[in-house]
């Protein structure tokens, strides 16, 4: 038996299976393998999958929200690719766009956001209540966990700023396990 | 982090990913999400395959590359997702992180770490509805 057409999509939740749905209608609609990867992907990124895809998820040391995505495709081995994408929603869309619209593969941070502006996205705030209450949390209690090492003050303890240790003060960077949410 | 395979009615294979990055990261850090061959990598003539994690760890290794390679040499999807996961967590045992990957026939599986198990999402025409699929870690 054939098993294509197929649509696979990692993670189990509720919202995943809706991508995966999404993206399968597609692909019997339209027959366009890409159309049906966006329409998936940009499924995720409007539901804010398990608040680790799209706007108001896993702010970083400033409580902004970034974003990156990468679209590939087999037959032509074309990608585009946006990463650390500020103030436009769409990234996947994004990504193709940068796939479409120039012959590079990636494009990263604020002139990433220049480009999708030109290509006609809306720049709009990333930020949630549910971000900016993550962040002020995470803040409250010293920063932790984050991605700090060999700095002063302990990153272990203390919030920034931090410059570098020399070597007396040196502390073990434990590699904190990557919880569910705390990943990619 | 979403890693999605799309394989239209021709047997052509597009891979994606979209991803708000890891939490509280220092600002500019990316992840292997948008990087081609680590968040994702097909292949027509191969398969594909797509990985989420700790993107940091996960990126040193090429992960969805590397996967696509060992079915390259005749490896299963499955056995292709494990050997690239054990790889890793042999340099790296505390990492988390799971590889979803298939043939160009649709033939997939999926190998993880770091975790009990790991979920993932297949819809085909053989199913009405899409289904879970639960491997375990």
């Amino acid at each position: 038996q054939s098993q294509v057409p197929l649509v696979l999509t990692t993670w189990g939740t509720d919202d995943f299976q809706a991508a995966t749905t999404k993206a399968f209608l597609t692909l019997t609609k339209t027959y366009d393998r890409i159309e049906s990867l966006l329409d998936g992907l940009t499924e995720c990124e409007q539901l804010q999958c398990d608040g680790t895809v799209g706007f108001g998820g896993s702010p970083d040391e400033t409580g902004e929200t970034r974003l990156d995505a990468l679209i590939y495709d087999g037959l032509n081995h074309e990608m585009g690719a946006v990463g650390s994408l500020p103030n436009v929603k769409n990234a996947a869309r994004v990504a193709y766009a940068v796939m479409k619209y120039t012959k590079h593969s990636i494009l990263v941070g604020d002139y990433a956001a220049n480009f999708a502006v030109e290509m006609g996205f809306k720049r709009e705030s990333l930020y949630t209540n549910s971000s900016y209450a993550a962040h002020q949390k995470w803040i409250k209690q010293n920063c932790q966990p984050n991605y700090r090492k060999n700095v002063l003050p302990d990153p272990n303890k203390f919030c920034g700023p931090y410059k570098p240790a020399n070597d007396e003060d040196r502390f073990m960077f434990s590699h904190s396990q990557g919880s569910r949410r705390n990943h990619d | 982090t979403i890693g999605m395979v799309v394989i239209d009615y021709e047997g052509n294979i597009a891979v994606g990913t979209s991803s708000n990055g890891a939490n509280h990261k220092v600002p500019g850090r990316i992840g292997d999400s948008p990087i081609p061959g680590a968040g994702a990598y097909a292949d027509n003539d191969i398969g594909g395959a797509v990985s989420t994690g700790d993107g940091d760890i996960m990126m040193r290794f090429a992960s969805s590359y590397q996967t696509v390679h060992y079915i390259r040499e005749g490896k299963t999807p499955a056995k292709a997702a494990e050997i690239t996961i054990r790889t890793i967590s042999r340099k790296y045992p505390n990492f988390m992180g799971a590889i979803v990957a298939v043939d160009k026939k649709g033939h997939f599986g999926a190998a993880c770490h770091g975790m009990n198990f790991f979920k993932f999402c297949m819809q085909n025409q053989y199913f009405t509805k899409v289904r879970i699929i639960s491997v375990t870690c």
